[in-house]
Formats: structure tokens, sequence, C-alpha cells
């Protein structure tokens, strides 16, 4: 799960405020 | 599935697709055959005009001690200035691929992991076939469409940047001949991201029976939709087998640049994407 962090949050997060 | 449930299918991917993909192929094809009015991309063309259309281009994930780099050539430095730049846009193509794939009905109830390993080897190809409506054999519409640049200007970059992009204008003015729109390109995408041939994946089946829908949806699809166009459906299926070497090549020229560019820093989501990838 580590190793694809952000994809995860991405695919968590219906917003996506991940800050690319 | 019957033929009313494919129709929906494929109203409802086409509707996920145009929220969004920010630049669809009606606008893009708007623009690059000049029927935009005054709404004129700016031309990149050579290194004078790449760093005049700097400011339209998306820089804000270059650090500051980037961009005033003395030790480098003033052209190398804008050489992966502007890599960045491409960079900072494919991860945010990223984002807008997941939230795409997120719509696709029953994506979101497979395991977890599966979806994060059919984004991980999916994401790259559809980016690659996204390109397709953006470019034309003498070059491409970057930056939301706000630039136009050339397809030589990119080939006289100095190596290996000049040969990252040749291989997908090959494959683009190839594809375009298919003369998809937009409602299809969104079936198509919605079954490369589906692909239940993945390594890693730990629940194979239900991705089977969700591309195997939208397969169908698709064939029907092209059908209504270019009833002329004898075996577009098999045509398609076979530029996948294409689109998988091009990811391949693309990921091992990444990797070469990681190697020999002292200065370049992937962005950290794709480098999640393409770690261990090919």
């Amino acid at each position: 799960k580590e190793k694809h962090k952000i994809l995860h949050q991405l695919l968590q997060n219906s917003t996506s405020p991940v800050d690319l | 599935p019957d033929a009313a449930d494919l129709r929906a299918l494929a109203r409802h991917l086409y509707e996920a697709y145009l929220k969004y993909f920010p630049l669809t192929k009606v606008k893009a094809r708007a623009i690059l055959s000049g029927k935009t009015g005054d709404n004129v991309p700016f031309v990149i063309h050579d290194m004078k005009s790449l760093m005049e259309g700097e400011q339209f281009i998306n820089c804000k994930q270059i650090p500051i001690q980037e961009q005033q780099r003395q030790s480098m050539a003033p052209s190398d430095a804008l050489e992966l200035r502007f890599f960045h730049s491409c960079q900072s846009r494919s991860a945010e193509a990223v984002r807008e691929v997941t939230e795409f794939a997120k719509s696709i009905p029953g994506f979101i109830d497979l395991d977890l992991n599966d979806q994060v390993t059919l984004l991980k080897y999916g994401v790259i190809e559809v980016l690659i076939i996204m390109m397709a409506p953006l470019m034309n054999k003498d070059g491409t519409l970057i930056s939301y469409g706000q630039i136009f640049m050339t397809r030589e200007f990119l080939k006289s970059l100095r190596k290996p940047f000049s040969q990252m992009m040749e291989p997908k204008f090959e494959f683009s003015v190839k594809f375009n001949t298919l003369e998809l729109d937009d409602s299809d390109m969104a079936l198509f995408l919605a079954v490369i991201i589906l692909s239940g041939d993945r390594p890693g994946l730990l629940n194979v089946k239900p991705i089977e029976q969700l591309q195997e829908t939208v397969l169908h949806s698709l064939e029907l699809q092209l059908k209504l939709n270019h009833p002329d166009s004898l075996q577009l459906f098999a045509k398609l299926l076979q530029k996948m087998t294409d689109l998988r070497q091009i990811v391949t090549d693309h990921v091992h020229l990444i990797q070469l640049l990681k190697k020999t560019e002292v200065d370049m820093c992937l962005h950290p989501l794709l480098q999640e994407i393409m770690k261990d990838l090919y």
C-alpha cells in the first residue's frame, strides 16, 4: 500500500484534494 | 445486457468523459483546423518561442533553484524546465483519468489493490490515446490547447528528449485515421482501464466481466456511429497491442533519463506509477 500511496489517495478521495 | 443497457452505459461514460477531460476531441480539432476565430494557439517551433511560450505553460511545480541554475547551458535548463511542466500536466491528467475510472460502473466495487493495479498499468496507455486527438502530422496541442508545439521542434531537442514524442506522433497519425469521436473514445478508454491481464491482479474475474460489458457497448456504439467503417471494432482492439509497446518504450526512456540527467527529478505520482512497471 505504501508503494502506491498517492494512487490510493486519489482512488479514495472523491473530491481528490491531493496536492499534485 | 440488452441494447438499451449498453446504450445507457455508453451515455454514462461519455458524460463522465466530458466531465473529467477538459480538452475534448471536438474542441481540439476545432483549434487545429483554425475554426476557433481569434483564439489561435501560440506556436512553439524553436527555443526562442519556447521561452516566450513558457508563460502559458503551468510551471508551478518547478523549484526556484532549478530555474536559476547557473551551471547548465541555458537551452539544457530550458529543456529540463519544459520536461518538468510536462510532468506536472501528466500528474494532473492521471488525476483526471482516476476520476474517470471511478465513474465506470462497478470499478469502485473492485478490490482496492486491483483498482490501483489497473490504474498503474492503464493510465499511461490512456494518456497516450488521449494525445491522439491533440496531434496532427505537424505537431501537437499542449497546455489545454493554448499552445501548438511543432513535431520538428520536438525532434530537434537533445537526446533522449528528442526521442520521446516521435513514436506517439507515428501512432497518433495512424490512430486518427479511425476517426473516433469523443463518445467512442470514452468507451475505448474504459476498455483499456478494465484489462484483466495486468500483472499482480488479485481477482481477475469481476474485472473481465466489467470489461466484457463495456466491450459489448463499444461494439454496438461503433456499429451505430460508424456504419460504413468495416471492422472498426477489430481494428481498434488491435491498437491495444501497439499501445503496450509504446508504453514499454516510454517507461524505458524515462528510466534512462533518470540515470543520465543529474538534475531530473520525477514527479512522485509518476514515480509511483513507473516503478517496477515494465
